[in-house]
């Protein structure tokens, strides 16, 4: 299964992960 | 050769002009054929026509009932264990697809009555701390891509993007109200025949004015009645939509939560709109706030993949409200990266659950995807929500949608605090 998460944010937000990474529930996506 | 290539002499000779223009009719006919198709992929409202797209394996994988398939695989895990054989074969499941026993709550494999609730298990507090960043991940899994949205277009993998529009829907023109629109009608609650009609001891009037207690989870209380009775009136139509709705149609919007707030519920959810710096919604800025962005702002999306062996409840990334879900019912392809990589418009064609939004920085989705062993997604605070039924799936793009603005008053909407709980994937 899949989670697609779609969302506004200021455009200095930034993700903080790459892809093929892996990562649990309550880490850190990205941060402003 | 030599002899042939030195000594054959050229004639020159006038080509005839109908094969030249033969050449020119032929290329134009390709260039509207090509066209045509392109066209032939757009709907009457522009909106590209979703399509099984991808090499032939992919085409061969659509030949099959996927979604059969699911709920027998569905049915077949639901069946229970004998209790000496579940911790062996919970273990070996754990083997074979990487799970951590050590942080699942109850920790005793025999609890499991069969691999469909073991793969529901539940995390023991504290295993899974909360990063302060504004965005945290909703669940266990592999980082499948991330980006930004250009115009409208999201990337599956490098070089595959299919529309937003497809993704979460679009509003539709002239939406038949909700009935919780009926519901809110005050001038149909004032009124002690509506109350009877409903078989509840008081009107929505009433509960606001007098009562202090809190709403039950499913339909209504039954505080003290206020001291006047208020003026009986015939029962009207809206009454009797209420008291018996009709049956919901395909696409319609159906509230998912009627429970109605007290004066408590109102001033908490104050705090809690601005604890959590979500303004309270009164202007409707409709489900896809997608389009209208805050001046410096962009559309961001990721995408996460949760592998057989992963925890497979989800939970809230953010601290965002809940407006409105659409269940769109679709085919249930695998959703590996694999078949990421090779099916154009595979979380546009599966069976998903799109929950739109908003958090302090505007619009906020989080669509959670179903696929073939896992046919089944669940939405704690949506008892309505009914996955991977039997049935030919409608096509691609049409939604049922549910709102949650009874959920709050005053944010409108279902609130939701980082890494709460929201639900999770089933077997099935």
């Amino acid at each position: 299964s899949t989670i697609v998460l779609v969302f506004e944010a200021p455009s200095d937000f930034e993700f903080t992960v790459h892809a093929g990474q892996k990562v649990k529930v309550g880490e850190r996506l990205g941060d402003l | 050769l030599m002899n042939a290539w030195t000594e054959t002499p050229t004639k020159w000779y006038p080509l005839p002009l109908a094969v030249g223009a033969l050449l020119l009719v032929a290329i134009q006919y390709r260039k509207k054929v090509k066209k045509a198709r392109l066209e032939a992929d757009l709907d009457e409202n522009g909106m590209e026509v979703i399509r099984l797209k991808g090499p032939w394996h992919v085409h061969v994988i659509g030949a099959l009932p996927l979604r059969n398939m699911s709920r027998l695989w569905g049915y077949v895990n639901s069946l229970e264990l004998p209790i000496w054989f579940r911790p062996y074969g919970y273990r070996f499941y754990a083997y074979a697809f990487g799970c951590n026993l050590d942080e699942i709550e109850p920790a005793d494999l025999r609890s499991y009555p069969s691999l469909g609730a073991f793969f529901y298990r539940k995390l023991k507090d504290g295993a899974r701390p909360v990063d302060p960043a504004i965005l945290v991940s909703p669940a266990d899994g592999t980082i499948l891509h991330f980006g930004t949205v250009q115009g409208m277009q999201v990337e599956q993998v490098k070089g595959i993007t299919y529309h937003l529009d497809a993704l979460l829907g679009v509003e539709r023109p002239g939406h038949a109200p909700s009935l919780a629109e009926h519901g809110r009608d005050m001038s149909i609650v004032d009124d002690q025949e509506f109350a009877n009609v409903n078989g509840i001891e008081y009107s929505l009037e009433q509960l606001i004015g007098t009562s202090s207690s809190s709403p039950q989870s499913s339909g209504f209380s039954t505080p003290a009645l206020s001291s006047h009775a208020p003026p009986v009136r015939p029962p009207t139509e809206a009454d009797a939509l209420l008291a018996h709705p009709p049956p919901k149609k395909y696409g319609e919007r159906i509230d998912a939560s009627v429970v109605e707030p007290d004066r408590n519920t109102v001033a908490h959810d104050a705090s809690v709109a601005r604890e959590m710096g979500v303004r309270p919604s009164m202007e409707r800025k409709g489900s896809l706030g997608a389009r209208n962005l805050r001046p410096g702002h962009s559309l961001f999306f990721t995408v996460i993949y949760l592998a057989p062996g992963d925890y497979h409840r989800f939970h809230s990334p953010t601290a965002w409200v809940v407006e409105k879900r659409r269940h769109f019912v679709g085919e249930l392809f695998s959703v590996s990266p694999w078949m990421a990589k090779r099916l154009e418009n595979l979380f546009v064609l599966n069976e998903r659950v799109a929950l739109l939004g908003r958090w302090r920085h505007g619009f906020f989705g989080m669509v959670p995807v179903g696929a073939t062993n896992v046919g089944s997604i669940k939405v704690n605070f949506d008892q309505t929500l009914r996955t991977n039924v039997r049935g030919r799936p409608p096509p691609p793009g049409t939604f049922s949608e549910a709102v949650y603005s009874n959920a709050s008053p005053i944010l409108r909407g279902q609130p939701l605090n980082y890494a709460e709980e929201m639900g999770g994937f089933c077997l099935g």
